[in-house]
């Protein structure tokens, strides 16, 4: 559909006329529709929609393109440049913690077993902290994943998250672990004393990476959530779950706008290898479908 | 004929700017702000809830009887299943039935353990498995379990399983046909369960399940949280099948049976 438009709209430059606003606008409003479709916020469309237009009106046509596929170009361009290039984890204390925070049932779990993967396979020495005391199997879930790897978990059982990252990192100093990767309990945003727990765990741990875990497959709800993470706890960056389904991914896009923080990996199964480093580029044809 | 008043242009916009991010979609809010430009404003409300109230009640609900009656909880990963069967099983607990689990997400590390945990919290017996075990076998010895143990109600939890994974999806359908071999009434209950912060790809979800199995009910979960939910009233217009209850916390009792007039209020603001 669209996707295979912008592949031809990508290449080339022209030299004859200027894109009137008529063109810039009906083009858009195909494009608004599918952005919406695609679980984009609704404002967040709004402003992107003002940003091309303006960008492109006036933008000299080009070559053997309808102005409708020119517009198009400028949008997956603009939308590769908002969501941002990858950005590796930032592991400069020892040993560097990363904490995993998110919604309920977002991959949290499946994700803090999956960099452990990722990291080892960079030569790293990780340890994974259970630090999710609430959901019933939690720990089981998260040992029983990481054994099937020979992972290190942190394995004493305390009532209190807090104190239990507190513990688990003054062991991984100890045995001298390179990173050490935090789950947590699934939580609302408007969850305050869930919200105060995130808060405390991440004071107690010095941090290197805190990871707000998104659901590809979230709607309009995602602003809200990545808005309420980073004002209440603050994030340094994003991972992008379930993208194996066929979600459009548009909550990506909110987020990003949100928080203006790097999506850095994205989780593509739920095996431990199902994780890759997230480049804009396929994300942005797959929001605009 | 009707004199347009300046206020329209922006009532409909900040309208459709509610129905959008309560998840409504584009296809629905497009017919409904179709419908609100041949009305006066006064009638606006009125007329947009009418519209949603009627497409949500405009299912009706089967509910089959059976001994044991089955219930089979399906849908993609992480929109709470097992919890849900936690929290159903507390309520027909509460109504004097003998209650089976069947862990039958035999795939999932901690699946078996989550269930049983639950399992014990509201007073149900369980049948546990092994990893690896097949799910259709698993359903099938809970299914004789609850025939010998004179179970009122049997209730079979599933992997999370995305609709786009073909052989997933066949796997599910085969612990179907096992329980309707046993009974060909079974599963009584085919329940997809729905993320509540889930956006448009609800309806993908809700069209490959209602394909595969042919759904009896949706519950609709998380709604807690700050997402309206409104996907699902696109879900119930394109597959027919109704919402029987929405999920409102983690814990036993945050089940509540659906009730579209209070579903449309939250979901106008
Ligand atoms: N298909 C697919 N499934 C995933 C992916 N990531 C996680 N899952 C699955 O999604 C479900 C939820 O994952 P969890 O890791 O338990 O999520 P969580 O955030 O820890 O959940 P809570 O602790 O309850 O908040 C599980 O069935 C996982 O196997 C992914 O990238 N793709
Ligand atoms: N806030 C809130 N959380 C819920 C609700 N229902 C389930 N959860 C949480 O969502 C997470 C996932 O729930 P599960 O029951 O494990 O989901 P599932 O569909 O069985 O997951 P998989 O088996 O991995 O596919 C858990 O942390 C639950 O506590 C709800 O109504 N509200
Ligand atoms: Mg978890
Ligand atoms: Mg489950």
């Amino acid at each position: 559909g669209l996707t295979e438009k912008l592949e031809r709209a990508i290449n080339f430059f022209g030299k004859k006329g200027r894109l009137t606003p008529k063109d810039v606008k009906q083009g858009l409003e195909e494009i608004r529709k599918a952005l919406l479709e695609a679980d984009v916020n609704y404002k967040v469309v709004r402003e992107f929609i003002k940003m091309v237009e303006e960008e492109a009106t006036g933008e000299r046509v080009l070559k053997s393109f309808t102005p409708r596929e020119q517009i198009l170009k400028i949008v997956y361009e603009k939308l590769i440049e908002i969501l941002g290039k990858h950005e590796p984890l930032k592991l400069s204390r020892s040993p560097s913690p990363i904490i995993l925070l998110g919604l309920q049932g977002s991959g949290k779990t499946t994700t803090a077993v999956k960099l452990a993967y990722l990291l080892r396979k960079k030569g790293k020495n990780p340890l994974l902290v259970p630090a999710d005391v609430k959901r019933p199997a939690a720990f089981e879930q998260l040992r029983d994943l990481a054994a099937r790897y020979d992972f290190p978990v942190y394995d004493k059982r305390l009532p209190d998250a807090v104190k239990l990252s507190k513990l688990a990192l003054s062991m991984a100093v100890l045995k001298r672990y390179d990173v050490v990767i935090f789950d947590t309990a699934g939580r609302l945003h408007i969850d305050e004393e869930m919200i105060e727990e995130a808060r405390k765990i991440r004071d107690t741990v010095n941090y290197d990476e805190l990871l707000l875990v998104v659901d590809a497959m979230t709607g309009q709800d995602a602003v809200n959530v990545a808005r309420e993470f980073q004002e209440k706890v603050g994030i340094t960056g994003v991972i992008l779950t379930k993208l194996d389904g066929d979600a459009r991914g548009g909550a990506a896009l909110s987020v990003r706008r949100i928080t203006g923080k790097p999506i850095k990996y994205i989780g593509v199964g739920e095996k431990v290898e199902d994780l890759e480093e997230f480049h804009p580029e396929r994300l942005a044809s797959r929001i605009l479908g | 004929r009707r004199i347009i008043t300046r206020r329209d242009p922006q009532l409909l916009e900040e309208i459709e700017e509610v129905l959008y991010e309560g998840d409504l979609g584009v296809e629905l809010t497009e017919n409904i702000l179709e419908e609100l430009r041949k009305i006066p404003p006064e009638k606006y409300m009125d007329r947009i809830k009418e519209i949603l109230i009627s497409i949500l009640e405009g299912v009706e609900v089967k509910e089959k009887e059976g001994k044991p009656r089955v219930w089979m909880f399906v849908g993609v990963n992480g929109v709470g299943k097992t919890t849900t069967i936690g929290k159903i099983g507390k309520m027909l607990r509460k109504e004097g039935k003998r209650v089976l689990f069947a862990a039958c997400d035999t795939y999932r590390t901690g699946a078996q353990e989550q269930l049983k945990i639950w399992a014990e919290r509201v007073g149900a017996d369980i049948v546990l498995s092994q990893y690896g075990a097949d799910p259709g076998a698993v359903a099938f010895d809970a299914y004789e379990a609850a025939l010998h143990r004179g179970m009122d109600e049997l209730l079979i939890d599933t992997a999370g399983r995305l609709h786009t994974k073909h052989p997933l999806m066949e796997e599910m359908k085969k612990i179907k046909r096992v329980l309707s071999k046993k009974n060909p009434d079974a599963p009584h209950e085919i329940v997809l369960v729905v993320d509540g912060t889930t956006g448009q790809n609800a309806l993908n979800q809700a069209k490959s399940f209602h394909e595969a199995l042919g759904l009896s009910g949706i519950v609709l979960t998380k709604l807690d949280g700050t997402a309206k939910g409104g996907i699902v009233v696109h879900v119930v217009k394109e597959i027919g099948v109704p919402v029987r209850y929405i999920g409102v916390g983690e814990g036993e009792d945050d089940l509540i049976p659906f009730n579209p007039e209070e579903f449309v209020k939250a979901l106008l603001g």
